[in-house]
C-alpha cells in the first residue's frame, strides 16, 4: 500500500552508510561530552537504525550502537581520535547504547541518549590470556586502601600542589607477585603538599587540573611496596578566553609520557601546554 | 528462473550491523 498522504515514512539505511556513521559520531561525542567520571568511549559498531521524518524539518535517527573503553580518563583533554581502545588482556568495557539523534540543516544533535556498561567476561578475558587479572569492584577495601596509599606517597614526593582524590576509576587484582593495580583520577588543590595537615580544608582550585594516577601495591612482610605514576593533565580553564583573530586557540595535546619530570613547568610561551608525568 | 550471480561477484553486505571496529565481546 503506498502511504497515505502526509504520513511519516520509515527509513532503513544501511549501518555503514555515511550519514548514519555521522549521526553515531555525534551520539559517541555526546557520551563523551557528558561523562565526568570513568574513561571515554568510542564507536565499534553500529547495530540498528531507523530514520524518521520530523515535522517541520529535518530527520531523526534511531540509533543502537556499540562502544569500547578507551585508557584516556574522562577528566583527560586528549581529543578522541588519539585515545587507544582498551585492549581485551587489561579488560575490556563495553557500551550498549539507544539514541535518538536529529539531523537538521546539516547539523546533528542528540534528542536521548541511553547506555550501559559491562565488563567483558571473565571466561572471554582468560581465553586469550588465561594469567590475566581482572577487574574488582572500585569499593573492594583493598582497592581503596591501595588507591590511598599510593596517593599519599604521590604527595610525599610531590613539591607542587597537594592533589586530592578524584575517583577510583579502575582496579585489578594481580596474582604474582600479589598486588593491587589501581587507576584513580587526582585534583589538584590550593595546599602544598608538603605543608598540609588537614587534607579536609583543602580545595579544588579554580582553574581545574587534573590527573590520572597509576599505582601498583603489594604487600610485604616488611610493610608494603608502593609505585604511582601520575600523569597530570594541562589546566583546565572554567570558560574559553577570546583569541585575536586569526590566532587559534592552544589544542589539547595527547597524553604522552615524557621522560622525566621532577616538577610541573609551564610550556614556553606560545606553546600549547603538555601532560607532566610525574 | 532463478539467475546465478556473475562469477567472482562480491556476497552482498547485510545492512545491518555495521561493521566492527575494534573487536566484539
Amino acid at each position: 500500500m503506498p502511504p497515505q498522504p502526509g504520513a511519516p515514512v520509515l527509513k532503513l539505511p544501511k549501518c555503514d552508510d555515511p550519514e548514519v556513521e555521522q549521526a553515531a559520531l555525534a551520539a559517541v561525542d555526546h557520551i563523551n561530552q557528558h561523562l565526568h567520571q570513568g574513561y571515554k568511549h568510542t564507536l565499534n559498531r553500529i547495530d540498528k537504525v531507523k530514520v524518521w521524518p520530523r515535522r517541520p524539518f529535518g530527520e531523526v535517527f534511531h540509533l543502537e550502537i556499540d562502544t569500547l573503553e578507551t585508557t584516556c580518563h574522562a577528566l583527560d583533554p586528549t581529543p578522541l581520535a588519539n585515545c587507544s581502545v582498551r585492549t581485551q588482556t587489561q579488560h575490556a568495557v563495553e557500551g550498549d547504547c539507544d539514541f535518538h539523534v536529529l539531523k537538521q540543516d546539516g547539523q546533528f544533535s542528540v534528542l536521548s541518549a541511553k547506555c550501559e556498561s559491562t565488563p567483558d567476561s571473565a571466561e572471554d578475558v582468560h581465553r586469550l590470556c588465561p594469567d590475566c587479572p581482572l577487574l574488582i569492584p572500585l569499593n573492594d577495601s583493598r582497592v581503596t586502601h591501595a588507591a590511598d596509599a599510593a596517593l599519599a606517597a604521590f604527595n610525599a614526593q610531590n613539591n607542587g600542589a597537594y592533589y586530592q582524590l578524584m575517583e577510583i576509576a579502575r582496579a585489578q587484582l594481580v596474582p604474582l607477585p600479589a598486588s593491587t593495580y589501581v587507576e584513580f583520577a587526582v585534583g589538584a588543590t590550593d595546599c602544598v603538599a608538603k605543608e598540609v595537615t588537614d587534607p579536609t580544608k583543602c580545595n579544588l582550585l579554580a582553574e581545574k587540573q587534573y590527573g590520572l594516577c597509576k599505582a601498583t601495591v603489594a604487600e610485604k612482610l616488611a610493610g608494603e611496596d608502593v609505585s604511582v605514576t601520575c600523569t597530570i593533565f594541562p589546566t583546565q580553564p572554567a570558560a574559553p578566553q577570546p583569541q585575536p583573530d586569526g590566532v587559534a586557540a592552544p589544542a589539547a595535546e595527547p597524553a604522552a609520557p615524557a621522560a622525566d619530570a621532577a616538577a610541573p613547568a609551564a610550556p614556553p610561551a606560545g606553546q600549547p601546554p603538555h601532560p607532566q608525568v610525574l | 528462473f532463478l539467475i546465478p550471480p556473475p562469477a567472482g561477484a562480491a556476497p552482498p553486505v547485510p545492512p545491518c550491523p555495521g561493521k566492527i571496529r575494534h573487536f566484539k565481546i
